[in-house]
């Protein structure tokens, strides 16, 4: 009756390693750890671990409300290259199938072809981009776009940003100038704020996460690059103890290539 | 810095005076610790730790007067030394001399192309950038404009395939005197077989001097699987990772180092194109061990 895994330090060493090569993170694997140290064996261990972390991808979400008379407004951020151009051209595709007018804003003003990169995907989305010009404020892109948007009665409006670092204080506030200027608009802009993060990353997501939060409120995370073998465990993490849901994952480079996260599956890829 | 960082784990040792082989466990605990969190793969962290295990036991710590002292200085060396061996500069060979730049989606490549050729420049060699990547959206445009940036010489395609490009680029370069052809070419993924056997091609085509593996300095635990199987594939000659300017601690550093035995040349610390440094095997030490 007192068998417990506590004492088998391979099984312990097991589950760890599982967790660890999966960029849990040291903090919660140790708190899973401690939860399962008391499990009769390896498998029952093993479900506990599934059904917590299942819980705790399905104890946050995101409720999207599509409001009447205004455009709803989703904005992209995160650091650089992790799928947020990619990523807009894709649900960009996916809501105008569903019969949505659709807008696209290219507010990152800086990179080398930047606006080029969107405008390619508009073309073949036959969905109109509103543009600046390089080293234009971004913000007034977006303002521009939002009021185009407003006029011509559009349903939906998708603003691409630059990539940014989140150490980086003056690209941080640029981003909050974005959101600040669509408030004045309307309080409700923008009604969602996606943060891409690249599923080969580590620790640093959390990291992220934390300090994009801090300056704008995020609805959710697109978790981009999941077609790699890294299995994205740093998500944990931030769901658990940021409280910001998991809304999509990005399977790969193409148009098609997004789902909508499914918790049960993801944790599945883990512990398979 | 990193001593003070460490010197906390000892800290509580030191008190002790003399360390039991116990305590010395429970230090490297928590060094392993350090270790994950900074990114460092989970294999290569038990692996280092086994090695400086072996070094502190064999300089007789436990007798020593200061064990906690020692073991950090010991971790901090050990770590140094391990990415001393991985700092090498970049190599010429041929005429022109082909570096390619190769990796995963979102790397870097393409803004590195140019921070290389800025660099180069420096050293009087006269570059040219070749755009191999005919299918990311904007890309040859993308290089088009770094080149302008750069002020270096730019290779405009008239096909979209990349081997053609590969084949065709350094032949032009040499007609118009440049010294140094830099191919960019499209992120793929490691386990794309396809792209990387496209990959294997159009090196088979321009026999690069330099096979430069860019990788995210932000990569975690999955930073082995890819940084072994581009060097089992491709025989990468060197690693250069990027965006080193956050707050990421950098282990994918030792796991890449680790696992591939090649040279760390250069490190990218920003968008613009000076923003590329050294590799700075005592800098980045300190940066893992935070
Ligand atoms: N394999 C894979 N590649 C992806 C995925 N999403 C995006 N990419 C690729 O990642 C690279 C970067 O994508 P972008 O959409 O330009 O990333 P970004 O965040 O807009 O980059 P910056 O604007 O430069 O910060 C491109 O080569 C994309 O094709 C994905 O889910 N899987
Ligand atoms: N902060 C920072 N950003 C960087 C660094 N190197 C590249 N970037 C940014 O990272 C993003 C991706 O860079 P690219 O050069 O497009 O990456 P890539 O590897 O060519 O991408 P693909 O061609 O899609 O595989 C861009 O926003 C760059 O400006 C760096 O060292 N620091
Ligand atoms: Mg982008
Ligand atoms: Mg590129």
């Amino acid at each position: 009756l007192s068998k417990s895994i506590a004492k088998d330090k391979i099984i312990i060493s097991e589950l760890e390693k599982v967790m660890l090569e999966a960029d849990f993170g040291f903090g919660i694997t140790t708190d899973i750890i401690d939860m399962v140290k008391n499990s009769s064996d390896k498998e029952s261990a093993i479900e506990e671990i599934k059904s917590y972390l299942i819980s705790i991808l399905q104890s946050v979400e995101f409720k999207r409300e599509f409001p009447k008379g205004k455009p709803y407004i989703r904005m992209f951020v995160g650091v650089n290259g992790v799928g947020k151009t990619t990523s807009i051209a894709k649900i960009a595709k996916s809501d105008k199938r569903n019969g949505k007018k659709v807008m696209l804003a290219a507010c990152d003003t800086f990179r080398a072809a930047a606006i080029e990169q969107l405008e390619i995907w508009s073309n073949r989305l036959s969905v109109p981009v509103v543009k600046g010009s390089y080293g234009s404020d971004p913000a007034s892109i977006a303002y521009k776009a939002a009021e185009e948007a407003i006029e011509n009665m559009y349903d939906e409006l998708l603003i691409d940003t630059a990539g940014r670092l989140h150490t980086n204080r003056n690209l941080m506030a640029e981003m909050e100038k974005i959101a600040r200027v669509l408030k004045k608009i309307d309080s409700d802009f923008p009604q969602e704020t996606l943060i891409i993060l690249d599923a080969s990353i580590g620790q640093n997501n959390i990291q992220q996460a934390e300090k994009f939060a801090s300056s704008i409120p995020l609805s959710g995370i697109v978790l981009a690059k999941i077609d790699g073998t890294a299995k994205g465990g740093s998500i944990f993490p931030i769901v658990r103890d940021l409280k910001i849901p998991v809304l999509y994952m990005c399977t790969g480079e193409g148009l098609d290539d997004i789902v909508m996260f499914d918790p049960v599956e993801f944790v599945e890829s883990i512990f398979p | 810095n990193i001593q003070s960082n460490l010197s906390k784990i000892f800290r509580k040792l030191r008190s002790k005076g003399r360390l039991t082989e116990d305590d010395l466990n429970q230090g490297f605990d928590e060094i392993k610790r350090v270790l994950l969190e900074a990114d460092v793969n989970y294999e290569v962290v038990n692996k280092f730790i086994e090695d400086v295990r072996e070094r502190a036991l064999g300089q007789e710590i436990l007798f020593s007067l200061n064990p906690g002292q020692m073991v950090v200085k010991i971790v901090y060396e050990e770590l140094v030394d391990i990415l001393g061996k991985a700092k090498k500069e970049i190599f010429f060979k041929g005429n022109p001399a082909i570096i390619m730049l190769l990796g995963l989606q979102g790397s870097g490549k393409t803004t590195t192309a140019g921070k290389l050729a800025v660099l180069l420049k420096k050293k009087n060699r006269k570059c040219i950038l070749v755009p191999a990547d005919t299918r990311r959206p904007g890309a040859v445009e993308q290089l088009k404009q770094i080149a302008e940036q750069a002020n270096v010489g730019f290779y405009e395609p008239d096909t979209d395939d990349p081997l053609e490009i590969a084949r065709k680029a350094p032949k032009v370069a040499y007609i118009n005197s440049y010294d140094t052809v830099i191919i960019d070419t499209q992120g793929r993924l490691h386990v794309d077989d396809k792209l990387m056997k496209e990959l294997k091609q159009m090196i088979k085509i321009a026999k690069p001097s330099e096979k430069l593996f860019v990788a995210d300095g932000m990569t975690g635990q999955d930073a082995v699987n890819i940084a072994d199987r581009f060097n089992n594939d491709l025989d990468i000659t060197g690693v250069i990772l990027t965006k080193l300017d956050g707050d990421a601690r950098g282990g994918a550093a030792l796991s890449i180092y680790s696992v591939t035995g090649k040279p760390i040349k250069l490190i990218g610390v920003g968008e613009k194109i000076t923003d590329m440094e050294q590799f700075y095997p005592d800098r980045i030490a300190s940066r893992i061990l935070g």
